[in-house]
């Protein structure tokens, strides 16, 4: 279980960090 | 878009996979004139810390585990994310001093894309694991089942069936579980198919074992009929047996190349 908890906190971290850096990308498209 | 094994690793992985691939998209769209990235090291550092905490995890595991196919396989995939992770500090950086910059977008893509790759290879190395076990109790079960042919009193036959009981709940459990987490079609399908043969099989074993012990202690004609009948029964389900630890062992990256 400790092995998922970690995988999922990973995935929300880095769902985070691309949302941050489409965000800008998203005005110009 | 990467199809995943489980329904586990797929609700943990897909929505990181769309968002890098719908970055990716854009990247490439807007990449001549596109606008400044904002400064990321608050999103990085959050990554940073959830990739050690993962690691931490992960090490731990491999400290604790017996499985030494995991023992072996984790380790990369530690090294996988860490070094991806480096990258996306490095794009940060980067960023940070010019937001326009595209080779940091490249890292920063790079980076992400290791992270959804390494997370996906170490959480494969767990669910084979998971899988290893699930193969152990089956092959405990082929193993029982070759007993039946040592089963000559009704004594021998009442032991049997009271061990051989158990086993086969737990392993249908298993197996049942292991159905549900497959996000491959067939592969469910296959599983579904053998167990239910097993399961049908059971009893028919057990009467044929009964039948071949009431002729055999009266000695009355017709022993090497329900010999052959109990032998039969017994290879059948271990034939059946043998195709759940194959299916179970089967990735879907199998089954397209074999497609």
């Amino acid at each position: 279980e400790q092995i998922l908890e970690a995988a999922k906190s990973i995935a929300a971290a880095t769902s985070a960090l691309v949302k941050s850096a489409s965000a800008a990308q998203r005005e110009l498209v | 878009m990467p199809v995943f094994h489980t329904k586990t690793i797929e609700g943990i992985l897909e929505p990181v996979a769309q968002q890098i691939c719908h970055l990716v998209i854009m990247h490439e769209e807007g990449e001549v004139d596109g606008k400044a990235i904002p400064d990321l090291t608050g999103p990085v550092a959050a990554v940073q810390a959830a990739v050690s905490n993962l690691v931490r995890v992960g090490k731990e595991t491999v400290q604790t585990t017996e499985d030494q196919v995991m023992k072996r396989d984790m380790p990369p995939a530690f090294i996988k994310v860490e070094n991806s992770c480096s990258k996306l500090v490095q794009a940060a950086q980067m960023l940070k001093a010019d937001p326009y910059s595209v080779p940091a977008r490249d890292y920063l893509i790079d980076g992400s894309r290791g992270i959804l790759s390494g997370t996906s290879d170490l959480l494969l190395t767990f669910d084979e694991a998971e899988v290893r076990k699930v193969i152990r109790v089956c092959k405990g079960i082929l193993e029982y089942l070759t007993v039946a042919e040592v089963v000559e009193t009704m004594e021998d036959l009442i032991t049997y069936t009271k061990n051989l009981g158990p086993g086969m709940t737990k392993m249908s459990k298993m197996i049942e579980e292991r159905q549900q987490e497959l996000t491959h079609q067939e592969h469910r399908q296959m599983l579904f198919n053998s167990l239910n043969t097993v399961k049908q099989l059971l009893p028919v074993l057990i009467s044929a074992i009964k039948i071949f012990v009431a002729i055999k202690s009266t000695h009355s004609a017709g022993v090497d009929e329900a010999e052959r009948n109990r032998c039969f029964t017994f290879e059948k389900m271990s034939a059946e047996i043998s195709e759940i630890i194959r299916v179970l062992q089967l990735t879907t990256w199998d089954e397209d190349t074999w497609a």
